[in-house]
C-alpha cells in the first residue's frame, strides 16, 4: 500500500 | 504597464489548457524577463512553475512588476474566443484591477478585445533550490502521455524504475498488471524521437497516476518531456518552451 506524500514535507512553506 | 504581444495565441492557449486543471487561482507575475506562475493545487501534492520568457513574445515590454490574480477557469474561457493562429497581445495598467486581451486575425482587419477581472491572491512563493537528481530521462513527450494513460486504466499509482539501460513503467491493479519498458536511443534524423537516460543512482519511485494525468496535459507545450527523479524527494517534470518553461513538481507516493 501506498501513501501519497505532500510537497510541504519537502519544500517548506508549501 | 504590460503589454506583451505573441505571435500566436495558440501558445497561452495551450499553456493554460495545461496548467487549469492542477490550480484555479494562481498569480501571474510580469516582470522585465517575462511572465512567471508559481501555485500549488488544493492537495499539497503537485506544483505548478510556469515561466515564459520574454523572447517568446513577438513584443514585450513590462516597466516595474505587475502581478495578475487570475482564475484559471474564467481565464481559459476567455482565451477560448481567439484564433489559434490570430495575434495576441496582453495589456494591463501598473496596479491593474482588469488584464485585457487583444487577439488580431491575421486574415483580416478583425480585432477581439476582452477583458477579465483580476483577483487578489494570496499564495506564498516558494523557493525551490536546484537539486542534484539521481536520474534525468528525456523522451518524447507524446510517449510519456500515451503510457500513463495506458497504465491509468489499471492502477491508481505509476512505479518508475530507472536503470542505466532502460526506463520501466508499471502499474499493478487489481484486475491486471502493466508495464512498459524503454531503452535509451538516439535518432539523429528525428531529434525529438531520442530518448537518454543520465543516471547517478537506479531510481524507483511511486507517484499518484490522477496527478500525472494532469501533467501530461502539457504535452503540446514541447516534443519532448524532462523527467528529473530522485528516490523519496519530488519529481521534476519538465515541458520547455521556446524561452521558458512549464514545470511540475510531483510528491511521490511511499509504501506504509
Amino acid at each position: 500500500n501506498f501513501r501519497q506524500q505532500s510537497l510541504a514535507s519537502f519544500f517548506s512553506g508549501a | 504597464m504590460l503589454e506583451g504581444k505573441f505571435e500566436e495565441a495558440s501558445l497561452l492557449k495551450k499553456v493554460v489548457e495545461s496548467i487549469k486543471d492542477s490550480v484555479q487561482l494562481c498569480n501571474f507575475v510580469c516582470s522585465e524577463h517575462g511572465i512567471t506562475v508559481q501555485a500549488v493545487d488544493d492537495s499539497r501534492v503537485l506544483l505548478v512553475s510556469l515561466l515564459i520568457g520574454n523572447e517568446v513574445f513577438s513584443d514585450y515590454r513590462c516597466d516595474r512588476n505587475i502581478t495578475l490574480g487570475v482564475d484559471l477557469k474564467s481565464f481559459a474561457k476567455i482565451i477560448r474566443c481567439g484564433g489559434n493562429d490570430d495575434y495576441l497581445t496582453l495589456i494591463a495598467e501598473d496596479s491593474p484591477d482588469s488584464v485585457t486581451l487583444v487577439f488580431e486575425d491575421k486574415n483580416s482587419d478583425r480585432i477581439s478585445e476582452y477583458s477579465l477581472k483580476l483577483m487578489e491572491i494570496d499564495n506564498e512563493f516558494l523557493k525551490i533550490d536546484d537539486m542534484d537528481y539521481d536520474s534525468v530521462i528525456k523522451m518524447p513527450s507524446i510517449d510519456f502521455q500515451k503510457i500513463c494513460r495506458d497504465l491509468s486504466t489499471l492502477s491508481e499509482s505509476l512505479q518508475i524504475l530507472i536503470t542505466k539501460d532502460s526506463i520501466k513503467f508499471m502499474a499493478e491493479g487489481e484486475t491486471g498488471n502493466g508495464s512498459v519498458i524503454l531503452k535509451p536511443r538516439t535518432d539523429i534524423d528525428k531529434p525529438e524521437q531520442s530518448i537518454t537516460v543520465k543516471l547517478n543512482n537506479a531510481v524507483n519511485s511511486t507517484f499518484g497516476l490522477k496527478y500525472i494525468a494532469d501533467i501530461v496535459k502539457g504535452t503540446s507545450l514541447s516534443n519532448q518531456i524532462v523527467i528529473k527523479i530522485s528516490n523519496r524527494t519530488p519529481a521534476l517534470f519538465e515541458y520547455k518552451l521556446q524561452s521558458g518553461y512549464l514545470r511540475f513538481y510531483l510528491a511521490p507516493k511511499f509504501e506504509d
